[in-house]
């Protein structure tokens, strides 16, 4: 499976969910192993799971150009990898990816914006997972970002939309879905929220996902909830 | 004055604070009138405040072209005008932008991620104000941000950093700060904080600033804080 988390809305949490994600769907036995891949030249899933200290030798480049052995191991996450962030990234991608293992996830994080390798990674997708606030502007960029996939050749049965930073006890937030449900309802809108947590906030300066941080927390059960809903909900082959 | 809002990193407050500010510096009389130009091909600012219906015609593209006239009235806002965004703008500035009036403001919301057109602005600016998060990711992105205003030729007593979605409650959220403060004391780091409100949140739906939508609230009295803090410690000529 290969799944491109995307939103060129900023700060949505595209990072908290391509790590959280990944480790849910080993950890709830949807993947046999699950490589992340930081596409962002930012690099903040780097910095969040990536090796302290040194800079890691092979990135992101390297993986694309068909070195699998730049995915490392995530410690404290059997079966998770992450494959590192370059602040120079190529502008396209190459005719072919590297092959994934059997049961192997591939989980992409990007950067805000659009870009053409964005646009090439989404076409080369099984899903492509897009993260959105549940306010007003969150909603305002939902638009332009489904026409932005239509027109990367995204097939609309491929895009699921994920509520994120969810508060339940706001009305404005349950507006929002409900508008979204009207609007997008069936296999797009996925039937779970992240909801908001410190927890997901202090993670990454533990260097660990969720699960490593709060394994009872209100973040690891959704990102569960979450595996467990992308994994019912494949498209057609 | 010339005010760029800028953080590569995404959601962190850029548009909403260029919103409220704008509103905050007319309203307690720190300028006599503030032009607020959409420099986001996203174009959430005009989401925000641009009016209702049809695509303005004119755009930042005209206002940097010398068309004053692209700048319109926001509505309840006496003194407050936005020049409309542009899916496409250029890839540069022109060698001199648009005179500003006596006593004018102009605050400029950018995009997340870096670009050549943010750096050329970035040059001319007076002031750079940069929104934060305070989270470890927040925390992650700040030095590369100072690395590319260096890098852009913008003197550190032009930078100011704000935090913002702050919560009171949070020992993240302190310690995200005190950290801040031992790293980047004096001028840099504001005394001020926008607190998370759901305000904030709702108020772009109605096409209003803070002050328009709740005018009572902890937003707008952050904004004011924030109009006043930055009016106060203007760096020099
Ligand atoms: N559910 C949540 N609860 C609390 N904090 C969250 C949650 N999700 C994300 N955050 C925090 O909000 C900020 C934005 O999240 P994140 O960086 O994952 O978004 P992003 O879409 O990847 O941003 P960018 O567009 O900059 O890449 C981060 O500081 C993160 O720690
Ligand atoms: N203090 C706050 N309290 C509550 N919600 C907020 C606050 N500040 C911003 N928001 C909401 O958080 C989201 C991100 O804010 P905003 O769009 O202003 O950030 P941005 O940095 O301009 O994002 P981008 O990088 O996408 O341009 C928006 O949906 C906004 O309504
Ligand atoms: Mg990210
Ligand atoms: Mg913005």
């Amino acid at each position: 499976m290969l799944l491109m988390i995307h939103n060129q809305k900023g700060g949505v949490g595209k990072t908290t969910t391509a790590a959280n994600l990944g480790a849910a769907l080993l950890r709830d036995g949807h993947a046999r192993r699950v490589t992340l891949v930081d596409l962002d030249p930012q690099m903040h899933l780097t910095a969040m799971l990536g090796p302290v200290g040194a800079a890691p030798v092979l990135t992101v480049k390297d993986w694309l150009a068909g070195h699998t052995d730049a995915a490392l191991p995530v410690d404290g996450e059997p079966g998770l990898s992450l494959v590192a962030g370059t602040p120079d990234l190529p502008p396209t991608l190459p005719d072919a990816l590297p092959t994934p293992e059997r049961g192997e996830w591939r989980v992409i994080d990007t950067a805000p914006g659009w870009s053409p390798l964005v646009s090439a990674m989404a076409a080369r997708a099984d899903l492509v997972l897009c993260p959105t606030e549940p306010d007003f502007l969150g909603l305002s960029g939902v638009n332009r970002l489904l026409s932005r996939l239509d027109a990367a050749g995204v097939a609309r049965d491929r895009v699921r939309l994920l509520l994120c930073r969810y508060s339940p006890r706001l009305a404005l937030h349950a507006e929002v879905r409900a508008r979204l449900a009207e609007r997008f309802g069936g296999p797009m809108l996925l039937p779970v929220e992240i909801r908001t947590s410190v927890r997901l906030a202090e993670a990454p300066g533990r260097g660990r996902t969720i699960f490593g941080h709060a394994p009872r927390s209100s973040g690891s059960a959704d990102h569960c909830a979450l595996a467990r809903a992308l994994a019912q909900g494949l498209p057609p082959e």
